[in-house]
């Protein structure tokens, strides 16, 4: 193996660790707590579809974009539960995104159904209302029998060019079903996570150039 | 003198020892889990951008895909002044790589990196 942690250079080689090495835990503004759960096992879903094992993309299976990032929602508020009724406020922040790259679509993933010990949940989302954009219920773009769907917010996030700051949605499941004699062990959703479908326009690696363009004398 | 170039082609391959040091591909696998980067680099686990080195032989095979200046730059080397040197083992294609990571804030990126392994060598 020809590197070894403990031989590494200070400032790696190759362009793709250089430009890793940006990103890397102990930069700074990193956050403690990687992803993990159903958002990472969709991701690594869609990896598998579009990449092979080496990281080639594969041929035909193109995701139509070159960059697709998964946005984890922030709860607030208190107790979500009451009585039948689940529901939850989200927000997904969207500050930060790098200018090179443009949306080409958005989704929210969710579960519109869970099996309970007795019945089921069923779960939508709504769009909070927020400035003149009135909240509405949103219909999935698909109606799986089961597993995730999706709905598109793509309409809520592009608006012209102003840059949207956050997506505010809520939540909403009712326990459907026989109601049971005893009482059900209070059930936590998934939480819906926001995709962005972003076209990369400098999906290379070398920093934009520092200097600025100089003319020929 | 191009004639006699043609003619003692085989005794320069034989002289140069086979095949390997033609300018060619080499792996060079680098592990993520070496660099104890793997746990936020979710996939791929191996990057192997490999490389091109070897000698350009005097005569460009076609399959090289050399434009027509490493030619002639080969036969100035050759023929005129060996102070110019030999066209240089370089990539030839590129394919892009898929990464998928875990951002500082949570979440997870897919991202396509271009042109990030080398799929073939020409001599220019």
């Amino acid at each position: 193996s020809p590197l070894h942690p403990g031989s590494l250079p200070a400032v790696p080689t190759l362009p793709l660790l250089q430009a890793l090495q940006t990103r890397a835990p102990g930069s700074p503004g990193w956050r403690v707590g990687p992803s993990s759960g159903q958002p990472l096992r969709y991701m690594l879903n869609l990896y598998r579809r579009a990449a092979d094992r080496e990281g080639r993309p594969r041929r035909g299976r193109s995701l139509g974009t070159n960059t697709i990032r998964l946005v984890q929602a922030s709860s607030h508020g208190g107790q979500p539960w009451a009585g039948r009724w689940y529901m939850q406020p989200l927000t997904y922040l969207l500050e930060g995104q790098p200018e090179a790259e443009h949306l080409l679509r958005a989704t929210v993933v969710y579960l519109p159904s869970l099996p309970l010990a007795r019945g089921r949940l069923l779960c939508a989302l709504e769009l909070v209302a927020a400035g003149k954009t009135p909240g509405l219920l949103l219909s999935p773009t698909a109606r799986p029998r089961r597993g995730w769907a999706e709905v598109d917010v793509t309409p809520y996030l592009a608006l012209g060019n102003s840059s949207v700051r956050s997506l505010a949605l809520q939540h909403v499941c009712v326990r459907a079903g026989r109601a049971g004699g005893g009482h059900d062990a209070p059930v936590l959703p998934s939480r819906p996570f926001l995709l962005l479908y972003l076209n990369d326009t400098q999906a290379g690696l070398a920093p934009p150039a520092a200097e600025p363009h100089r003319h020929r004398r | 003198d191009t004639g006699t170039l043609a003619h003692d082609l085989p005794n320069y391959l034989r002289e140069q020892g086979g095949e390997k040091s033609d300018c060619s591909l080499r792996p060079f696998p680098v592990s993520f889990a070496q660099l104890g980067w793997d746990h936020w680099i979710i996939a791929p686990h191996r990057y192997n951008p490999r490389y091109c080195k070897g000698a350009c032989p005097h005569l460009l095979r076609y399959d090289y895909h050399a434009p027509n200046h490493a030619v002639v730059q080969s036969f100035v080397h050759q023929l005129v002044d060996a102070n110019v040197p030999r066209p240089s083992c370089v990539p030839y294609r590129y394919s892009p790589i898929s990464v998928l990571m875990i951002e500082r804030n949570g979440g997870i990126l897919y991202k396509e990196y271009e042109n990030m392994i080398a799929e073939s060598c020409t001599c220019r």
